[in-house]
């Protein structure tokens, strides 16, 4: 455990936490994307299927617990509670263009041809692009909340963290990864555009807005 | 090393 890799997980946290409390105070998950939250709830289910096998930490441990809990119960808000407020119009994402082709490059690329490994690599390269359906969503609506961009850029820090985390691990400690690294940033590139237009307007009191 | 295929990060 490091700084980078701490703070990282921070923001993961505080991320889940922004958008749970957003959906809780205003009763409305209106310009979140419902597809974008199932995968984040799969990505965690798949990958934390070691919770009871391989034990690492108390940290660890309950951090998993939390991160399980917390998907659950945004995608129970907004597909059961707040249901009505839930704008589907707008996510039209087809979810198949990502499950489909994580699970055949998860059965092609992975460390080791078993049944948790491939859980767990199928996790990595699915949440390198469950961001996408909420991307899509913004795109097509033109525009953000500015609580919505606040979740958006501390997800996104997340991954940014963990790549210097890799970094950092490479040279202090010889580990490296490269399936989490190399889809890691592919993950982040993905928040690129979004970290530019976050930096160049909501930091300066402006709505995200696309450019007509 | 490659390592523990990074089962200690979350």
């Amino acid at each position: 455990m490091n700084v980078f890799r701490l703070s990282g997980d921070v923001a993961h946290l505080i991320a889940i936490i922004i958008l749970l409390l957003k959906i809780w105070t205003s009763r409305s998950c209106a310009g979140i994307s419902g597809k974008s939250q199932i995968l984040f709830a799969v990505t965690f289910v798949a990958r934390y299927l070691d919770l009871f096998t391989n034990y690492v930490s108390i940290y660890n441990s309950v951090m998993k617990i939390v991160y399980l809990l917390a998907s659950f119960g945004t995608v129970y808000l907004m597909y059961m509670k707040f249901k009505a407020t839930y704008d589907h119009n707008h996510d039209t994402f087809r979810l198949e263009f990502l499950i489909l082709p994580a699970i055949a490059l998860s059965l092609i690329i992975n460390h080791d041809f078993a049944v948790i490994e491939v859980f767990w690599t199928f996790s990595i390269y699915l949440e390198s692009v469950a961001i996408l359906p909420q991307l899509f969503m913004v795109s097509k609506t033109g525009e953000a909340e500015s609580i919505t961009s606040h979740y958006l850029f501390a997800l996104g820090s997340y991954r940014a963290l963990y790549i210097v985390n890799w970094i950092y691990r490479y040279y202090m400690e010889g580990f490296y990864d490269m399936i989490a690294t190399l889809a890691g940033i592919v993950q982040t590139v993905l928040y690129c555009d979004f970290f530019y237009l976050y930096i160049t307007k909501v930091l300066k009191g402006k709505k995200l807005q696309l450019p007509a | 090393i490659a390592a523990q295929f990074g089962k200690d990060e979350l």
